[in-house]
């Protein structure tokens, strides 16, 4: 899985 | 976004309006944790610092602006509006105890070694424990009015449906979060507690007491 620094949420 | 993700966000949204709401309808803060509204403030500002650079869409810039605005605004009741009401000595959670902690874990894992991902990760940690002083001081006074309970019952359900947004996102996005996913589900843990007593007294019709 992709690690989610984009940190799109909330 | 999916339904979790919105239905968190909603509950979120939700809690707010109820805390905002039974402050001003009943002019006082009692019973109201300064220290975890205070928490929350800092919170927010630390994540959302990203306002400034980034931009993702205005459903999430309008959310952010909305965060921090009704935190700020919310401090500003409770210590200034309406601090009549305050018994500090109700309100008395050692939150250095909660910072100190929160930023050593940002400090130690992040995704980047930079100011804005210890930021964000510090956020994180310290959301996951901010409750602590607010179910503290009902656990001390020993009862709750009504709003108070809903209102934290909605901050709890909020981070709790994110734990289906995220499983969602793993599979059908390929997408893991696995710092908000773990502060994620300690914050769901530290509610777990509430919302077994909130559901005891809600279903039951009877006012909200701890044991």
């Amino acid at each position: 899985a992709r690690q989610a620094t984009e940190h799109d949420e909330l | 976004m999916n339904i979790f993700r919105m239905a968190g966000d909603v509950a979120h949204i939700v809690s707010i309006i109820i805390l905002l709401h039974s402050i001003e309808t009943t002019q006082s803060v009692n019973g109201l944790s300064l220290k975890t509204q205070v928490l929350y403030t800092i919170v927010f500002i630390s994540r959302y610092l990203d306002l400034f650079y980034r931009y993702i869409s205005l459903y999430n810039s309008f959310m952010k602006v909305f965060y921090i605005s009704s935190s700020i605004y919310t401090v500003y009741l409770i210590a200034n509006k309406y601090n009549k009401s305050i018994k500090e000595h109700v309100d008395n959670f050692e939150v250095k105890y909660l910072l100190g902690p929160s930023f050593i874990l940002g400090f130690l894992f992040n995704y980047g070694f930079t100011l804005p991902e210890i930021l964000w990760s510090f956020s994180l940690w310290l959301e996951a424990v901010a409750i602590l002083p607010q179910l503290f001081m009902l656990q001390k006074t020993g009862e709750a009015e009504v709003l108070t309970t809903h209102y934290i019952f909605a901050l709890g359900l909020y981070r709790a449906l994110y734990i289906p947004n995220w499983f969602y996102r793993y599979f059908a996005e390929d997408k893991f979060d696995k710092l908000a996913v773990l502060t994620g589900i300690i914050q769901t843990v530290i509610y777990s507690d509430f919302f077994y007593i909130y559901y005891k007294s809600a279903f039951k019709g009877k006012k909200f007491k701890l044991p």
